[in-house]
């Protein structure tokens, strides 16, 4: 989840 | 999704299309920096690599896939289609005193030693201080034309709302990222003196024009 955050951000 | 993560993103989409509009309109890219452009297309294609990898949601593959196709139009605009107004001269940054320290940082301070998360982590870094090259272009020239100002204030108001996107984050989902949060809040605090600048004289209606 925490990586997921990251790609989901710009 | 919230409400500043959404302005800063359109935010950031509105500076770009500003940019390469002002380019396209006027012919000229006078008073851009090259080498910040450079930098900015860097970070777009080392932390957008997740493409190949990585499906969130339409909303983050356009935005990704425009945002680095626009960065490479730009330099195409720079370096090629209107090389003979670019102001070469001036725009003498040296961009390796940038990169160099970024991958040094991202090597060491990462979430995780793999390729793709070491680039990521690289463009957070050099995205902080790619802007570096533009402010000090403005400095050696004195003065920004008023849609280089408003280029400037959209991306420099991108990554504060992303701030604000963070804050909101660490409430509402307990969800924080401090390398993101700390170059966030050095690449906003680069701004501040543009800002000033902005605010006191662009919004007025005067140009902006740096004290001698």
């Amino acid at each position: 989840a925490e990586a997921n955050n990251r790609h989901d951000e710009l | 999704m919230n409400i500043f993560r959404l302005l800063g993103d359109l935010s950031h989409l509105l500076a770009i299309i500003v940019l390469l509009l002002k380019i396209w309109t006027t012919r000229s890219c006078a008073g851009i920096s090259g080498k910040s452009q450079i930098l900015f297309a860097i970070v777009y294609i080392a932390r957008y690599l997740d493409l190949l990898n990585t499906y969130i949601s339409a909303y983050n593959t356009i935005m990704k896939f425009v945002f680095i196709s626009a960065s490479l139009a730009t330099i195409f605009f720079m370096y090629v289609k209107f090389k003979a107004t670019y102001d070469h001269n001036h725009d003498s940054f040296r961009i390796e005193f940038l990169i160099a320290p970024a991958l040094v940082l991202a090597l060491l301070i990462n979430h995780e030693f793999s390729p793709l998360e070491i680039l990521w982590t690289f463009s957070i870094y050099l995205e902080s201080v790619a802007i570096l090259p533009q402010l000090f272009l403005v400095s050696k020239t004195g003065e920004a034309e008023s849609i280089t100002s408003h280029y400037l204030f959209a991306l420099g108001s991108y990554r504060g709302l992303y701030l604000l996107n963070w804050v909101y984050r660490y409430y509402a989902e307990d969800h924080y990222d401090l390398i993101a949060i700390v170059a966030g809040v050095v690449q906003t605090v680069l701004y501040c003196d543009f800002f000033y600048l902005y605010i006191t004289k662009v919004l007025k209606g005067k140009k902006l024009q740096l004290p001698a």
